[in-house]
């Protein structure tokens, strides 16, 4: 089974309160992740 | 043991498992011809022109394994998998075959929140298991976007246009992943509420001062101004009342329960494609991606942020498997499956969630959504007919069925969940 997420989030160097760096992935491919581990941060 | 094994009385019980099957095949016999009756009563008339057609399947192109596999009834497989994992295993047999099963397939026993794994009765209730309170920290930080389950990160990245990049550069839509982009039905079907005038477009050259008052207009507003962040701060603009900073306050504390929910009774998709959602002004982007459950993972999902789900469409497809070969040598794989697209809101925008099935995890499960019912003869049936209705009205089928939810709030316009809140999970067969 696969879980696929889309989402809208800020790009790289958006110019908005809260956004700052834009939205950055906190992973690999391949990667093993657990539930609750960040796949990314805003 | 041994005085045990010399001492106890064997007496031996014919294990019924011939005849749970052929009940099991009764009953779906029973529940067809049942069917077949109601039909025809309730259409009055009998014969092939009152039988939903097949939806014609889809062969796709690939290695041998793709299209032998195709040839396969990998759904009603997947359901007699299902049925198998569902016996019943002795008591006495639990524990070697689940250690046998944690062993082959790496799960972690400690983990698993019943200490003792005799209570679980067959494979398929072991297979979804809970884990043990606090086994699975959420990142502290407000802005993570969390993984919603165990498992390999496949693939993750921007999408460019409307594609998304599949494993070794093949592609597939999003609007064949998620079905058209189109309207939420309470926004298209009813006359829309005036917007708070304090919400406005932030597009350039809009002055953003006017009400919003008819659906064409709300369209054209919604065109220009869709993101949340847009509309809760106003792009640059200074904040026109208290409650518009009030809002905005709530959406930039993720702890505050509806946030997000609060304003999103005023957005709406709009006509667009997906890859419209991208800002003109490069604001936001669209991202994905991809989380492969291996067999021994925790098959339950959780959210991975605050978000408001607003609608759900189920796809009925295939059930090939998702197995990372298979994903590299099938070209669109996720768009031939199986599926729950979750479509929804977050705070920056546009939020998707999509569980995809495979031919030994067929069921998803939505904790939220208990008329969903995923692999089934059921709703393949109401599908082939879906698809031979719009046949007869010369529209092309939209592959899926659609449900919105409601809240108890008004405001609300969904389903409100918080970053970690078990959502559902994947269930054999």
């Amino acid at each position: 089974s696969t879980i696929v997420l889309v989402f809208e989030a800020p790009a790289a160097g958006a110019n908005h309160p809260g956004a700052k760096g834009g939205f950055s992935w906190a992973v690999e491919k391949g990667q093993k992740v657990k539930m609750g581990q960040a796949l990314g941060y805003v | 043991l041994r005085g045990a094994l010399k001492d106890t009385k064997v007496k031996w019980y014919p294990i019924p498992v011939g005849l749970g099957i052929g009940f099991l095949g009764l009953v779906q016999f029973y529940k067809t011809q049942s069917r077949e009756k109601e039909r025809i009563e309730r259409e009055g008339f009998e014969g092939e022109e009152g039988r939903p057609k097949k939806r014609p399947r889809i062969r796709p192109e690939g290695p041998w394994q793709v299209r032998v596999m195709s040839t396969l009834p990998l759904k009603a497989m997947s359901r007699l998998w299902g049925k198998f994992n569902e016996l019943t295993i002795p008591y006495y047999l639990r524990v070697p075959g689940f250690k046998l099963y944690a062993y082959i397939f790496g799960v972690n026993l400690d983990e698993v929140s019943e200490p003792d794994i005799r209570v679980y009765p067959n494979l398929s209730a072991f297979f979804y298991r809970t884990l043990k309170p606090g086994v699975r920290p959420l990142d502290p930080n407000p802005n993570a976007l969390l993984s919603p389950a165990d498992g390999r990160v496949l693939q993750f990245g921007k999408i460019e246009g409307n594609d998304i990049e599949q494993v070794k550069g093949m592609t597939y839509t999003i609007d064949a992943l998620l079905g058209k982009n189109t309207p939420t039905p309470s926004l298209s079907d009813k006359q829309p509420e005036p917007v708070n005038q304090s919400y406005k477009p932030t597009a350039p050259g809009h002055s953003g001062e006017e009400l919003v008052s008819s659906e064409e207009e709300f369209a054209r507003v919604n065109g220009i101004s869709y993101t949340l962040p847009n509309l809760l701060s106003g792009g640059d603009e200074s904040h026109d009342s208290p409650k518009q900073q009030k809002l905005e306050d709530q959406a930039a504390d993720p702890s505050s329960p509806g946030a997000v929910s609060e304003v999103r009774a005023d957005l709406a998709l709009g006509e667009k494609p997906w890859y419209a959602l991208i800002s003109p002004d490069n604001r936001t982007a669209l991202y994905y991606a991809v989380v492969y459950l291996a067999p021994g993972d925790y098959h339950r999902f959780h959210s991975p942020a605050n978000w408001v789900v607003e609608r759900r469409r189920h796809f009925a497809g295939e059930l090939y498997s998702v197995s990372p070969y298979l994903q590299r040598t099938l070209p669109g794989l996720f768009t031939l499956n199986e599926r729950v697209v979750l479509l929804g809101r977050w705070r920056w925008g546009f939020f998707s969630f999509v569980p995809v099935g495979a031919t030994n995890v067929g069921s998803i499960a939505i904790n939220f959504d208990k008329e969903l019912r995923t692999n089934s003869l059921l709703t393949d049936t109401a599908a082939d007919r879906a698809a031979d209705e719009a046949a007869a009205r010369g529209e092309p089928y939209a592959g899926f069925a659609e449900a919105t939810y409601t809240a108890a709030s008004a405001v609300l316009g969904g389903h409100a969940l918080r970053r970690g809140d078990e959502m559902g999970g994947f269930k054999l067969g």
